[in-house]
Parts: structure tokens; sequence; C-alpha cells
């Protein structure tokens, strides 16, 4: 077996760059849709709350509950979807 | 389901809502259809009703936008967000914003309406065949003057219904230019242009002039773009160009090779490496009906729901035959209570009205159905299930007895004017007057005599109550043999009607049964601001309302133009 290519990945002039960790996307799109606090926190307690934030962004999805940023979760936030956050603030 | 804070809803029924702009994306007629069905699946289940306002400010104000469109919350490029929506209120509460670097269709890909050509404006079919060779999107092949078409149906060569497909080099939308197609080069602050462009906008929208030089006209209208057209990237609206270079190797095809996400992509120009100009393929796009529907459900007061197959969910899905969940419709009757008054029913028989005698003047005809006193009932439904609100024209619209008849294919709707009972039938047109033809081209009724004018290709017959007189030839009358048919008759005063064929008119004394002299006229001349192609004109509660498609512009006494409006909802109130 041939060794798979490696795709050279580029940046595409004019696109909105979203090129981010997969740790970043979830932290933007808790933020984003209400489950998270925009205001900074320390190290320890935004652990705390990522997993509670992922938990309430699971609950609403109709995830399975793991606190953990996994494979569902992270396909869930990447779907198109409303722009309007789904904890009302 | 879950409702805003406050339970935030209208604290008004007859909720407004006005399009601000287009997308590129699909035909200004296809984007109204599918707001007005968004709306209709909350109507259906409630007491609301929205009405479209054209200008001033509406409850729902709804736009397209890309990126940052004008509030604090920026559209993020291609999928990623969609749209968003306010919780009603004032100001920008309750309006809808939806993301421009999105593919807006139906769900299922490429929706190209036609324009012109023969097919009455039928959406292409892909694929279509022509000189034996299939297509899956417009060509410009078998033309010289480079504009796109389709085949409405799927073999060209056979049925030969064709339309033309979106093409700046045919119309614009929005702008000021009423829709009038770009001119090729224009001159723009100083430099020559020879196609769409963004410059000059920070919003990406492509324009182009309609004039030579817009410096001087100020003339513009945006761009729609062609079925091929790429998607968002940095060349929006540009075809992909194939072959294309990409890191030194050639693609003759969308490819997602330097994407971490799959995305399908192309090159708009022969090398990419150079000139970096590119853009998403068309793919099967969003539904702009079901994102609608969505965020009209936010507009009137409903948050996300955590039901994955309710409307208010917060992640798109496509769904082929769609209906409201219960989860839904409990969060909107939460607000708003169900449905009132009873749903439509069947028409029954009406009790028989009697009509006069025939007229002495009228010689009766072999024809003639019956010699007692005329009774007219009104006839047995033909199919009740037959939905007028299906068709998108009618072979004439007319006011008989005061009520509106919507006539097509042999069959008739009627609308009562009173009251907010929506139509009536279909009843068979042969039932009601036997010796018409199925298809009838303009009606009127001469109200004082009471007589049914009818007119279908060069003939007519005028009926009384039951007695007929016809077919005779519309020569007759005075109208010359070119005139082909009457496709709209207009009731002048008491003894006169205006006849209409294609930009003209003319006159009948329904005394002396000839056109007065002096006509025709042409109908621009005299009707401003109405389509001079017009298929039906009539009259109706002081109003003259001019068609054409499935839209009418209606003129008040003082021939203005003060409204334009959808035949399926206002009139035949769908």
């Amino acid at each position: 077996w041939s060794l798979p290519v490696k795709s050279v990945f580029v940046t595409f002039p004019g696109e909105v760059v979203k090129n981010m960790t997969d740790t970043e996307l979830a932290e933007s799109y808790l933020k984003k849709f209400g489950y998270m606090e925009t205001e900074l926190r320390s190290g320890f307690q935004s652990m705390v709350s990522t997993s509670k934030a992922l938990k309430k962004m699971q609950r609403q999805m109709g995830l399975e509950e793991t606190g953990e940023l996994d494979k569902p979760t992270l396909e869930a936030m990447k779907h198109p979807r409303c722009g309007v956050p789904d904890v009302a603030n | 389901y879950k409702t805003f804070d406050g339970d935030l809803k209208w604290s008004h029924n007859d909720v407004t809502y006005r399009i601000l702009n287009y997308s590129p994306d699909m035909d200004s007629s296809l984007i109204d259809d599918a707001f007005a069905r968004a709306f209709k699946v909350w109507s259906d289940v409630t007491p609301l009703t929205f009405t479209r306002l054209f200008q001033g400010t509406a409850d729902i104000m709804i736009s397209f936008g890309k990126a940052d469109h004008g509030d604090p919350y920026p559209f993020d490029g291609k999928d990623g967000l969609l749209a968003h929506a306010y919780p009603p209120g004032e100001g920008m509460q309750g309006d809808a914003h939806f993301d421009d670097d999105e593919y807006w269709t139906l769900g299922k890909g490429a929706v190209v309406k036609t324009r012109f050509g023969n097919a009455e404006g039928a959406n292409c079919h892909f694929p279509f065949t022509f000189e034996g060779k299939s297509y899956t999107s417009c060509t410009t092949e078998g033309r010289t003057d480079n504009l796109p078409w389709c085949a409405t149906t799927a073999d060209y060569n056979k049925d030969k219904k064709y339309g033309f497909c979106p093409s700046e080099l045919l119309y614009t939308f929005d702008g000021n230019a009423d829709g009038a197609p770009c001119v090729f080069p224009f001159t723009f602050l100083g430099d020559e242009y020879d196609s769409c462009t963004t410059e000059g906008r920070r919003d990406g929208y492509r324009w182009c002039a309609t004039t030579s030089n817009f410096d001087k006209d100020k003339k513009y209208g945006f761009c729609p773009s062609r079925d091929t057209a790429v998607i968002g990237g940095n060349s929006e609206g540009e075809p992909c160009h194939f072959p294309f270079v990409f890191l030194g190797k050639e693609y003759d095809s969308c490819t997602s090779e330097g994407r971490g996400d799959g995305k399908l992509w192309c090159g708009t120009t022969d090398n990419y490496d150079e000139d970096k100009k590119w853009g998403f393929c068309p793919d099967q796009g969003y539904s702009l009906f079901l994102v609608a529907a969505h965020e009209f459900g936010h507009a009137l007061g409903l948050d996300h729901s955590n039901i994955r197959d309710a409307l208010m969910y917060p992640m798109y899905s496509y769904v082929e035959n769609f209906s409201l969940h219960k989860d839904d419709i409990e969060g909107i009757q939460y607000l708003y209570g169900s449905r009132t008054g009873p749903d439509p029913t069947p028409p029954q028989p009406d009790t028989p009205t009697t009509t006069p005698y025939p007229d002495e003047t009228d010689e009766t005809d072999e024809t003639d159905a019956t010699e007692e006193p005329s009774i007219m009932t009104t006839p047995s439904t033909v199919d009740p299930t037959q939905d007028a609100c299906k068709h998108i024209k009618f072979d004439t619209i007319t006011v008989i007895q005061g009520h509106l008849h919507f006539f097509k294919d042999g069959q008739f709707w009627k609308v009562p004017n009173r009251g907010d009972g929506g139509q009536q039938g279909p009843f068979s047109i042969s039932e009601s007057w036997p010796a018409l033809p199925t298809v009838i081209d303009s009606a009127f009724e001469d109200v004082p005599t009471k007589k049914l004018y009818f007119f279908s290709g060069s003939r007519f017959w005028v009926y009384t109550g039951n007695s007929v007189l016809g077919p005779r030839s519309i020569e007759k009358l005075g109208l010359p043999s070119s005139v082909q048919k009457v496709e709209g008759a207009l009731q002048r005063g008491k003894s006169k009607v205006l006849l209409f064929n294609g930009e003209d008119f003319w006159r009948l004394d329904l005394k002396t049964q000839t056109v007065d002299k002096g006509y025709p006229k042409n109908t621009g001349d005299v009707f401003g601001g109405v389509p001079h192609d017009a298929h039906d004109v009539f009259q109706y509660k002081g109003h003259i309302y001019f068609c054409r498609d499935r839209f009418y512009w209606r003129m008040n006494s003082r021939r203005q133009v003060d409204r334009v409006g959808y035949v399926k909802y206002d009139l035949l109130k769908c």
C-alpha cells in the first residue's frame, strides 16, 4: 500500500478564516450560542465550566451527555445551523 | 419548545412583512414564494395572518447580507451560520437576516426559473438533452448571442420547450433600473468594466450599470448568479474555469484538494497558482423555505427546541415533504392560540336565483338551451380536491355577479366578495355555460343587462341566463382580423367596454355592438406603470387589475398603480 499522499492545506484568499483547532472551535461555539459566559476565566475554572457547558449543549442537541469534546459533539458543532443562541440571554 | 424570556410575542395577529432585498441565487419570484410558504406554515395553525408590504416599516423586515451585515452578529461565510432572527418587538426586533454567502435553493440543488422563451417561466429540467447531448446546467450551445438557456422538459428536440437562464445579459434585480440588463462595457469612476463587479461596494454583491456610463446616468442593478457560478470564495458569481491548475496539477472538475473540510471548490481562471481566483462549487444548497420557516418562528416568539425533528431545532436538515412538528405547533399555539374559524368546507349548492328572460334584441340561436325562464343555479362541484392554489396562471379572471371568477382549462373557481371565505370550486364551465370551449381568454358581465360575454380565440359568445348567442367572430364587433384573441375586458361606464389585445385596446360600444372610432390605443400610454403584456385585465371593487404571470398590478381611479401583489394570495385567498 502506498503511503497516503499528504494533502497540502492552503489558505484560500477571501475565505472567512476558520482554521481553528477543535478546542478553539468548541470554545467559540459554546460562547456564541450562550452555553458559556464570554468573560475570561482562570484555567482550572474554565475546565469545569467547559465540561458543564458541553453537557448543556449535548442535552440541547439530544447527544450523549459526556461533558467531553467527543466526535459526535464536534460533528454537531460543525453542522450548519441558525445563528440565534440556544441559551436565551 | 421554548419561548423567549417574558413570552415575547406580537400584540396583534395581522403581522406585516417586507422583503428588503434579494439573493442572486434564485429568481426573485421563487424567493417571494418561498417566504410566502414559510409564513403559511405558521398561519395554518394560528389566527395569525401575514401581509406583505412594499414600502415603509413592516413588523418583520427580511434581508440578505454577508459577514458584517449591519447588526452586532456578523455571519461567517459559507456554511456555519445560515441565518438569524430577532424576537417580536420594535425596530430590529422581529427582523430576519439570511447569510448570502450561502447557496440558497429549495434544498435539492439549483432551481433555475426561466424567463422569456416559450415555457411561460417554467423551471429548467436537469438533465435535458439537446442535439443528442445531455446537459446538467444551462448552456449557450446553439446560440450566437451567448445567452444561457435550458430546456424545461427532459428532451428539447422532442418538446421544443425552452427558456432563458439567469444572466446579467438578460436582466438585473433590485437597484434602480427596473430590472434592465447590464450594458457592457460601462464606465464607473472613470474605469471601464466588461463584467459585473463588486467594486464600490462593501457588501460583496455583484452589480453593473444598465447604461454605458454609470458616472453620468447612475443607473444600476444587481447581477443574478448563473447556475454554474461559484459560491463565496473571492469570485462570487463567476463560473468555474476548467481545466484549472492548482499546485502545478491540472483539474477538469471541482476538487476538495487543499482543504481539510472536504468542500468542493474550483479555480475561476485557468491557473489558481498565479491568479488565486476561486470559489465553492454549487451543491444542494440550503432550502430557503425551511430556513425561513425556522427564522419566522423566532420572529414570532419561539426560541430553539431540543426536539431533533422539530422545525425550531437549531441545526439545519433538509426535509422533502415538510410538515410542522407537534412540538412547534404546541409552542406557537401557546403564544397565539389555534387557528380560529371553521376549516374550509366544500361548497354546498346555492339556492337557485332567477335571471331575466332573453333580451328581445337577441335572436335566439339554435343552440339555445331552454325556452322556459332561466334558473341560474350554482353548478355542482367537479372535484373539490383540485386546488386552484396550484395554478400559477389562469386563462382569465373576471367578476360575475360581483364575485371574482378564475377560469382555467374547462373549470372555474369563485371567490365571494364578502367575508373571508376562501375560493369555492372547481366548477365545470360546460355545466354552467354548455356552449363554451374549455379555454376562455377573457370574459365580462354587462351589469345593466346581466349579459355575460365570453371570448375564446377569435370567437365570442353572449349568455343571457341560459340562452346563448354565438359563437360569432370578433370581427363582427369591428375588431381587425389581425386580432387573434381578446385578452382582457374592462367595463367603462354604462355601455362601454375596453377590449385588450397585446399592447393595444379598443373601446366597444355595447349598444351599437361595434368598437368606437379612434381605436386602438396603446395600453402603456393610457395605463402607465402596468405591464404592457398583461394577459388579464378586470375591474374589481373600484380598482383595475392587470395580471401577468402570478402577479397583479392594481390601479386606482386616479390611474395610479397603488399595489403589486400575488394573484394567489391576495385575490384567490390561498
